[in-house]
Formats: structure tokens, C-alpha cells, sequence
């Protein structure tokens, strides 16, 4: 889960 | 019984702030659709609308303080749950309609052009025509969103580590909260949690759906689409 993992694990803006 | 630390008021105000933006295909759609044409146009919204989702889940209170796993098990689990109410809310005020974005609105006949998928858009439109019925209030969209979310592996498994139980225990008190801001209309609330199996039900038949226009080579589904609906369709078969 590459991209899942990408996105929920950088920090917000 | 452990209480929830946040006032239900003050939950519901965050999962509100929590509603992603609204999103707009932004392709130029050429009309009479192809089975491929619009296969192309909802997976391509989809992706969009996933990438939203995920910021949107990170927003619901106490969703980054489960464990990583389970982040992940929820979200593979009730991602086109949430993108199907999403779709309901945005078409409740239009009978007949769904409303994919607001540059993208289907009529139930325009789903004749893609095999099986008919099916599903009169599912889809039954439960708009329930939530109309229902007088469904954004706050209460907004809760049953957070509910699908942080329901949708409760039943899945078991915990196994004492990092699982304790993810799982966090989960529980998060469901707490979130039936604590609906539970003031406890008819209403029933109502509405009976809907919830047929979004999960009309989900089903969309990933099923989907697997096959992707495994007919219908349409290329690529990217954050293609993960979650491999994830989904790999842990059910």
C-alpha cells in the first residue's frame, strides 16, 4: 500500500 | 463504560471542519458516453476523490492515534462506502440524478451504456431517495461518514497484540462519540444506522463491478484506485 501509506503518513501543509 | 473526553458538540464541529473540499472532474466530456468513456470518467473522479478521503480521515479526531495498521485496514475496508454517501448527499436534492461532481451529473439512463452498472445506480438512487425522505441534516451525514469509517473492520478480526487491543479499545471509544452526537434522536438514529447495510451491500456489488471492468480491460484503473481496490478485493477473495 505504497501510495495509502505515503499519504497518511506525511505531515499536513 | 469509559466516556468519550470531547462533547459530542465539540466532536461533530470537528468532523465538520473535517469535510474535504468540493471536487470537479474537469474533463471534457463527450457525449453519448462509450462503456469505456464513462468507466474512464468515475475512476478518474474516484482517484481524485481518494486522495481527499485519506487527508479527510486523518482529520477525524483521534483516527491518527490508532495504530498504522488499522489506519489502513479502515480506510481498504470503507473506501467506496464513503465515496457512495459522499455521491448520495451531494444528490439528495436531485431526484433521479447522481451527482458524481458538479460537472459530472449522471440520469439514471446513461448508466445503459456500461454493462451492470444499471444495478448499481438504481441502489444508488434508492438510498438518495431514502436519505430525501429522511430530511438527512449535514451533521448527520457528516456523522455517519465518521461512523462507516471507523466501523468498517470492527467485525473484521480479532486483536491480537496488546497493540491491537489498545488500537481497538481507542476505536470503540471513537464510535462512542460518534453515536453521543447523533444519539439526542434515538428514532432517527435508528433509521439511519439501518441504511448503513445497504450502503455496505451496494458497495459490494460496486467493488465487484469494478474488478471486472478492470479485469475486461474496460478501463485502466491505476494509482491510490488501484491499491485500494486491490487491498479490498484481495482480503474478501
Amino acid at each position: 500500500h505504497t501510495k495509502l501509506l505515503q499519504l497518511l503518513t506525511t505531515k499536513p501543509e | 463504560h469509559h466516556r468519550s473526553a470531547m462533547s459530542p458538540e465539540e466532536f461533530i464541529s470537528r468532523i465538520m471542519e473535517a469535510e474535504p473540499p468540493e471536487i470537479y472532474l474537469m474533463e471534457d466530456l463527450k457525449k453519448p458516453f462509450t462503456e469505456a468513456s464513462m468507466m474512464m470518467s468515475l475512476t478518474n473522479l474516484a482517484d481524485k476523490e481518494l486522495v481527499l478521503m485519506i487527508s479527510w480521515a486523518k482529520k477525524i479526531p483521534g483516527f491518527v492515534e490508532l495504530s498504522l495498521a488499522d489506519q489502513i485496514h479502515l480506510l481498504k475496508c470503507c473506501w467506496l462506502e464513503i465515496l457512495m454517501l459522499g455521491l448520495m448527499w451531494r444528490s439528495v436534492d436531485h431526484p433521479g440524478k447522481l451527482i458524481f461532481s458538479p460537472d459530472f451529473k449522471l440520469n439514471r439512463e446513461e448508466g445503459q451504456c456500461v454493462e451492470g452498472i444499471m444495478e448499481i445506480f438504481d441502489m444508488l438512487l434508492a438510498a438518495t431517495s431514502r436519505f430525501r425522505e429522511l430530511k438527512l441534516q449535514r451533521e448527520e451525514y457528516v456523522c455517519l461518514k465518521a461512523m462507516i469509517l471507523l466501523n468498517s473492520n470492527l467485525c473484521s478480526s480479532s486483536p491480537q497484540t496488546a497493540e491491537e487491543l489498545e488500537s481497538r479499545n481507542k476505536l470503540l471509544r471513537l464510535l462512542d462519540s460518534v453515536i453521543d452526537a447523533l444519539v439526542w434522536q434515538t428514532l432517527r438514529l435508528g433509521h439511519l444506522t439501518m441504511l448503513l447495510s445497504h450502503i455496505r451491500h451496494v458497495s459490494n456489488k460496486g467493488m465487484d463491478h469494478l474488478s471486472t471492468m478492470k479485469r475486461k480491460n474496460v478501463v485502466l484503473v491505476y494509482d491510490l484506485l488501484l491499491e485500494m481496490l486491490d487491498a479490498s478485493t484481495s482480503s474478501t477473495s
